[in-house]
């Protein structure tokens, strides 16, 4: 979903 | 990738490279908490796990590698190298009364029930409260050597600049991530004070004392 964080941040 | 993420990622790594070479050059660990330094390896262990389970781009590789080498870097020289110079006297934030709750909000409310989803939300969470030994540190004597100070400012700057980051991301891509918004806010509100007294103070005094 949307609010799911992405990991791609650090 | 927006210029807020860019500018915090690249002021977060300022920190810890300043960190790490004020340790290096002045030979000494005085006035640094060795327990936020732990705090801060045990946070990026614990968050880029998925450096072994998946890929996403060379460029985040290349920053979680970074951050984590020099995380332990930071602690080998506190602990081990330049253990003589850690005041440790000083450093006596008792953590447990961080990584307890933490561990218990992360078990509590996260994304997913999943080991490697916990021990996210566990580094984000821990991140967010993980330099209150050092402001603890720096408030028991009332000084911090300037370098120290410019340390804490990127620190602090870069959470800052990942909340609008997030702004920026909820309005042009309908991205949030709640439990990494919150849990920013919390950090560099943490910081506020300090931001004041290093804009202040810190600029026009040496050595800084609050």
């Amino acid at each position: 979903s949307d609010s799911q964080n992405d990991k791609d941040e650090l | 990738m927006n210029v807020f993420r860019l500018t915090g990622d690249l002021s977060h790594l300022a920190a810890i490279i300043i960190l790490l070479l004020k340790i290096w050059k002045s030979r000494s660990c005085a006035g640094i908490s060795g327990k936020s330094q732990i705090l801060f390896a045990i946070v990026f262990t614990t968050r880029y796990l998925d450096l072994l389970t998946s890929f996403i781009s060379l460029y985040n590789t290349c920053m979680k590698v970074i951050y984590i080498g020099c995380a332990y870097a930071t602690v080998y020289l506190i602990y081990a190298k330049f253990r003589a110079t850690y005041d440790g006297n000083h450093d006596s934030f008792r953590v447990e009364f961080l990584v307890v709750p933490v561990g218990g909000l992360s078990v509590l409310i996260n994304h997913d029930f999943s080991p490697l989803e916990i021990l996210w939300t566990f580094s984000i969470y821990l991140e967010s409260v993980a330099i209150l030994p050092q402001l603890f540190m720096i408030s028991k004597t009332g000084e911090a050597e300037t370098i120290t100070t410019h340390y804490l400012f990127c620190l602090g700057l870069y959470r800052a600049l990942y909340l609008f980051n997030w702004i920026w991301r909820f309005y042009f891509e309908g991205f949030f991530d709640m439990i990494a918004i919150v849990a920013g806010v919390v950090q560099t509100v943490l910081y506020c004070d300090f931001f004041y007294l290093y804009v202040t103070k810190g600029w026009f005094s040496r050595p800084y004392r609050l």
